[in-house]
């Protein structure tokens, strides 16, 4: 089973 | 005030026709050295980043930071209305409550004018860090895009999987599989197509074909694509202009 991880997870907000 | 004209109205065409379909409300930021936008699918796993530099317009004049919030389903039917060849000048004041669209045609004079309502747009501008990638491809992005649409055919999601001489693309779903394999070559009499690699250390990545599909739909902004591809970090599809890119950054599947 795969889980989609998101741009969040790797890129913080500005 | 913002006056930023393109010596053809196609190139602005192909830059939002090359994301209009995964991202809809994006707010465009214009200042003195060229416009930028980004926006992220409702999904949250594709970015889309673009920058159009100066030298991209035939004149560009921008007095005032602006954001321009737009739809870009609206903004793409304005598009639609000009031909490939007009200019097209994107004109703003400083407090906006609409952008005009100017299509002109110099051979015939022909002007149309459109005018687009602006919109409030709350969105998050993220930071991208510099990142480290463990490969770098370039490849044509023809080819790119006619693996990525086969093989999505078989399954949601695709692996890609890169050697020191070997790039793979594999799909693996209920009715059967498929792969791609490519390798690294040369072609003197037409670099754009020749495939790069410049691996650090070898990757086994898995992406979402659906978001892939999205972004091969960039390939009328360039021959090429470059694809950096990292364990630990969102891939990086990257179109060139003639300054500036559209970039797409796609994050990965992991197994559990």
């Amino acid at each position: 089973k795969r889980t989609q991880t998101t741009i969040e997870d790797f890129f913080g907000k500005n | 005030m913002l006056e930023a004209k393109f010596q053809e109205a196609s190139l602005f065409k192909r830059i939002i026709d090359g994301f209009k379909d995964c991202v809809q409300l994006v707010n465009f930021q214009c200042k003195e050295d060229g416009i930028i936008a980004q926006a992220v699918d409702d999904s949250r796993v594709l970015l889309v980043s673009l920058e159009i530099g100066v030298e991209a317009f035939q004149d560009y004049r921008c007095d005032h930071p602006v954001t321009l919030g737009m739809d870009l389903s609206s903004l793409s039917k304005i598009l639609r209305c000009g031909n490939n060849t007009d200019t097209l000048t994107l004109i703003a004041d400083d407090t906006p409550d609409a952008i005009i669209l100017l299509f002109e045609d110099t051979k015939k004079d022909r002007i149309s004018e459109y005018s687009l309502k602006l919109m409030d747009i709350d969105a998050d501008f993220l930071k991208i860090e510099d990142l480290q990638y463990d490969t770098t491809l370039m490849m044509p992005s023809a080819e790119f895009s006619k693996t990525v649409r086969d093989l999505s055919q078989l399954s949601d999601s695709l692996n890609i999987l890169v050697t020191k001489e070997t790039i793979k693309f594999v799909a693996t779903g209920d009715v059967g599989s498929g792969s791609v394999i490519l390798k690294p070559f040369i072609n003197m009499e037409n670099p754009d197509e020749s495939i790069k690699l410049d691996m650090d250390q070898p990757v086994d990545l898995t992406f979402g074909s659906k978001y892939l599909q999205d972004i091969v739909k960039g390939s009328a902004l360039s021959n090429k694509i470059g694809i950096r591809l990292s364990s630990e970090a969102p891939a990086l599809f990257q179109f060139d202009l003639s300054s500036g890119f559209l970039q797409f950054f796609l994050a990965p599947k992991f197994d559990d």
